[in-house]
């Protein structure tokens, strides 16, 4: 553990609980995709299975069962709870472009093939692309409320992170994953534009919208 | 688990 997984944990619990506030205070999903919420619900389960199989540490299995608990909270309020305000029109990603290459391309690149490892590659795969039904929405729409771009920005900021958590690792440790590593550099390459719009724009004080 | 089998990251 260094200090940029650390953070980088932190962050992503951030970016969770973020926007499970946001749904639960306003009452509202609106602008946000449910897809993403449903891949990511997907990325926690199919990666976090080894629950069942080997324990790592107390931190370990209660940020993995967080992290669990809060993704299906998070699309039960998006499709049960708050359904009347999903914005299912703007969400039309169509998300089997990403599971059936992500799902092929897992059996075929993988550390070793058996079910856990096909499962934790597809999880590592399927979670650098999980944003794009969420950028592509709010490029469809135009704009996005603040607080929902401070939620991206701590999702985004949380694979950026573990980049450096990687290289510390590799220098210090000589420890390095090659899916993970690739899979973590799109993943943190999807936001870069993102990253950009937040600096100029809502850290300005401005609210993320984008030329008609 | 050795720290260095990848897994213990979330």
């Amino acid at each position: 553990m260094n200090i940029f997984r650390l953070t980088g944990d932190l962050s992503h619990l951030a970016a969770i609980i973020i926007l499970l506030l946001k749904i639960w205070k306003s009452r509202s999903c609106a602008g946000i995709s449910g897809k993403s919420q449903i891949l990511f619900a997907l990325v926690f389960t199919t990666r976090y299975l080894d629950l069942f199989t080997s324990f790592i540490s107390l931190y370990n299995t209660c940020m993995k069962l967080i992290y669990i608990g809060c993704a299906y909270a998070t699309v039960y309020l998006i499709y049960a709870k708050f359904r009347a305000t999903y914005d299912g029109n703007h969400d039309s990603f169509r998300v089997e472009f990403l599971v059936v290459p992500v799902g092929g391309l897992s059996v075929l690149i993988n550390h070793d093939f058996s079910p856990l490892e096909i499962l934790w590659t597809f999880s590592i795969y399927l979670e650098s692309v999980a944003i794009l039904p969420q950028l592509f929405m709010i490029s469809k729409t135009g704009e996005a409320e603040t607080i929902t771009t401070h939620y991206l920005f701590c999702l985004g900021l949380y694979r950026a992170l573990y980049l450096f958590n990687w290289i510390w690792r590799f220098y210090f440790e000589g420890f390095f994953d090659m899916i993970a590593i690739v899979a973590g550099v799109v993943q943190t390459v999807l936001y870069c534009d993102f990253f950009y719009l937040y600096v100029t724009k809502v850290l300005k004080g401005k609210k993320l919208s984008l030329p008609a | 688990k050795e720290e260095t089998d990848g897994k213990d990251e979330l």
